[in-house]
């Protein structure tokens, strides 16, 4: 499905931003056979009371915005992985064995609040 | 201060992963074109948001989340009569398995001996290959070390090219008992070199051969925490 663009004024809401990580930017290069680096992503945005219901929230963050709003000391609820991926890696390690492997929760496919 | 920052946080993210410390191989092994294609075909299927089943390998019909291509650690005996003795090649192969995590379930083991061009093999003499199990720690004398007690596992008859072994009772055996892996002994026997001008060509080709042969253990391994085992049937 196609990834739903926010509109400007909707810029600041919670939702999940492209993040591409490199591993030659981390040095990781030198052991990851494949791949060369892979498309994580990461949440960030506000997750206001008025919007808490259409922001793919849990009931948690919905009592968290309600009560922000009578206490303003209790900290907005925030935006986070409600979906993650894994990815599979090769690599060599330091015995010169070729390993491939899946990590799970790698890839940020959807946020909420 | 930064840096230290990161090489902390690199260092608990790999520890996450499963690695000691970050990996810094001096050479780099070759990759199987099983392992490329699965990585390909998983790529593919993240792209295309297609569900995948991570804990079974299609390419290798077995089930398993876990692959090891291990390197081989074993030793060449040096045989300087190589006519008298009838031995081409004796090799020692070791593959440490000491990574394998005692709750991982072994579903492949594959030993792999790549023999280089199969060019050498054409105009040379009567080749056998024989596998076995040294279930007896080497005897270190003066001159080359002697294996203990082995088991015969297979013999080829002229071997060439790519040969696979199925070896998956003996590394579950080893990762069971790890100080009975004492690993295998690798000979290439020469059948018959009477004629005398095959010399030349034996000796030509049991070079070629230390130069070129390749020895390597894929392990595939199954992590029950991570993937469940279909539920047994009812009888």
């Amino acid at each position: 499905a196609a990834i739903p663009v926010p509109s400007p004024s909707c810029r600041s809401l919670c939702h999940r931003h492209q993040l591409f990580i490199h591993f030659r930017d981390l040095g990781w290069h030198k052991w990851i056979i494949a791949p060369k680096g892979f498309m994580a992503n990461y949440c960030h945005g506000d997750c206001p009371f008025s919007l808490t219901t259409s922001l793919n929230s849990s009931s948690y963050a919905f009592m968290q915005a309600l009560m922000h709003t009578v206490d303003p000391q209790v900290p907005q609820a925030v935006c986070i992985p409600t979906k993650l991926s894994p990815i599979s890696m090769l690599y060599q390690d330091n015995d010169d064995n070729v390993i491939l492997r899946h990590y799970e929760d790698m890839v940020v496919d959807e946020c909420g609040c | 201060a930064l840096g230290q920052t990161f090489q902390f946080q690199e260092d608990a993210f790999l520890r996450f992963l499963g690695l000691d410390k970050t990996p810094s191989p001096l050479k780099l092994q070759p990759v199987p074109y099983i392992l490329k294609k699965i990585v390909q075909d998983r790529e593919a299927a993240a792209a295309n948001e297609v569900t995948q089943d991570l804990c079974y390998l299609k390419e290798l019909g077995v089930r398993g989340n876990l692959i090891r291509l291990l390197a081989d650690h074993g030793f060449y005996f040096y045989s300087p009569k190589i006519s008298q003795d009838k031995f081409c090649l004796q090799k020692a192969l070791y593959f440490n398995l000491s990574a394998v995590h005692e709750k991982e379930q072994f579903t492949m083991a594959q030993l792999g001996l790549d023999l280089g061009p199969s060019s050498y093999f054409h105009l040379g003499p009567d080749l056998e290959l024989s596998l076995s199990v040294v279930q007896e720690p080497y005897r270190w004398g003066r001159s080359t070390p002697k294996p203990g007690r082995i088991l015969a596992l297979q013999s080829v008859p002229r071997p060439q090219g790519t040969l696979r072994f199925n070896l998956l009772d003996v590394a579950q055996h080893w990762k069971n008992n790890p100080q009975k892996n004492l690993g295998l002994l690798l000979e290439i026997l020469v059948k018959d070199d009477r004629d005398s001008g095959l010399h030349v060509a034996l000796e030509d080709t049991c070079a070629g051969l230390r130069r070129s042969l390749h020895a390597s253990l894929l392990v595939v391994t199954l992590d029950p925490q991570q993937c469940h085992l279909p539920p047994r049937q009812r009888r």
